[in-house]
């Protein structure tokens, strides 16, 4: 039965989509077989795979025309499959929002997969949404990148409130993990973050932390996980270090 | 009569609040009368204003307890004025999209403060939400801050169809400007980017670049704008650039 993971943060641009696709390869290279879902109507995750073009049947057709998750599935690698987002998402969360039990619908989709594979991941928007809402009630376990920043600390502690209060919709959510990522050690304030996050999450806290690395930056560009684009990276090692750690959870 | 502009962008992590935040504060400086509105329930202008502890009446309560917007008003100093968020208002999208006229909230709200300011900057929150459609149908103008990165181009064509809907319903509404944000002429990827942004927006494309430098990053922990806190850096000079070509639209 699949492990169910959720990549969340309200705040923008902490490396959630990076992370959850690195995570994902990363576990597809140990030989389990991992189903990426792009919950974000901006699509990162679906591009930073290499799809370009709007596929057929995206995340849009399965909440908005009934469409079967089956047809939706992009195989990547044999061991590495996607359900894509689509733009067209953008701006359809009212329509989304007037579905029937309209927190749950991620919930029922993935759930006929679940005996298929050994990882479900799940990416999320930025920002509190009815999407966010519906990939944090579809996940057993919530992982939060979290950039080593000042304003990383500001709101984080009200989303672990929101994640308290999602579990009354979801009683077997628990917070996988706080993952400290884009962390440069040159930078003081990057440290004092970093410390802070640590003092707040305890053992919550990854071991692992996520460099900053040029790398990364470039494999998304490249359309491709940083294995496959830079093996030898900063980037492949911190994402590698990570995936043994959260394979052991 | 206030010029309304709105900071907008649905990718997260692109600058909108450090934008949003030093031009206001850039043009409170050359003696404008300047109204900020927090409307992200991240609260990350409010907090990078140096506002640490939620105020009694914020965004939270104009836009779901009826409160009038002129209790709301903190005087960060003579010229510059702020309408601060509160992070209660995550997750309170679904009761917010349920009030009459959803969309023209935030235009309501503003409008009798029009004839008070020269300036009415409106900071959004990342991803396409109800939040970020009030911002765009107050404002006059929309300045998008960009990342030059890879994924700041994915969904930016998007982001201005969502405009040109938004027209449909805000008549006045015009492209203000795109900023580069957070750029570092050492990245070959972010010269790429901006040469492709420069040559999707022509003139719309704002001359000032605005650089990465650590004294933004730092001015923030700091709770001040960068004019207060580092007077003489790279950001300061950009930002200043900035502040004078938006303040010649
Ligand atoms: N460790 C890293 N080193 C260098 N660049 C990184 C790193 N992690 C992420 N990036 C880059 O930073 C930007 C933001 O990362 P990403 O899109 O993964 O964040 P996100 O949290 O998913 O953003 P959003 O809130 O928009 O969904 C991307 O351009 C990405 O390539
Ligand atoms: N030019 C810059 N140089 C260095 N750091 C910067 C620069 N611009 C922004 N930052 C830092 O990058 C982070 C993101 O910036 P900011 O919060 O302004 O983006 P945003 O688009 O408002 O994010 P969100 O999508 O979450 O609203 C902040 O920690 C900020 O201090
Ligand atoms: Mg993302
Ligand atoms: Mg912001």
């Amino acid at each position: 039965m699949a492990k169910i993971y959720c990549f969340s943060n309200h705040k923008g641009g902490t490396g959630k989509s990076t992370t959850c696709l690195n995570v994902g390869a990363g576990l597809a290279n140990q030989g389990n077989k991992v189903l990426l879902i792009d919950l974000d109507p901006q699509t990162n995750l679906t591009v930073m795979l290499g799809i370009y073009d709007r596929p057929k049947v995206t995340l849009y057709e399965l909440l908005l025309e009934n469409e079967k998750i089956e047809k939706s599935i992009i195989k990547i690698s044999e061991k590495l499959h996607l359900v894509p987002s689509s733009l067209d998402l953008s701006g359809a969360e009212i329509e989304i929002s007037q579905q029937k039990q309209r927190d749950q619908l991620i919930k029922k989709m993935i759930s006929p997969l679940e005996s298929r594979y050994d990882y479900i991941l799940i990416d999320a928007p930025p920002s509190m949404s009815l999407l966010t809402l519906n990939g944090l009630v579809a996940a057993q376990k919530v992982f939060i990148p979290v950039q080593s920043e000042f304003l990383a600390l500001n709101g984080l502690a009200k989303f672990i409130e929101i994640i308290e209060k999602i579990k009354k919709l979801n009683k077997e959510l628990e917070i996988g993990g706080v993952i400290a990522t884009r962390y440069d050690h040159r930078k003081v304030l990057n440290r004092g973050v970093v410390d802070k996050i640590r003092e707040l999450f305890g053992d919550k806290f990854m071991k692992t932390v996520i460099r900053e690395n040029i790398a990364l930056a470039e494999s998304v560009a490249g359309g491709m996980d940083i294995f496959t684009y830079s093996p030898k990276s900063n980037g492949a090692e911190d994402y590698n270090l990570l995936v043994n750690e959260i394979s052991k959870l």
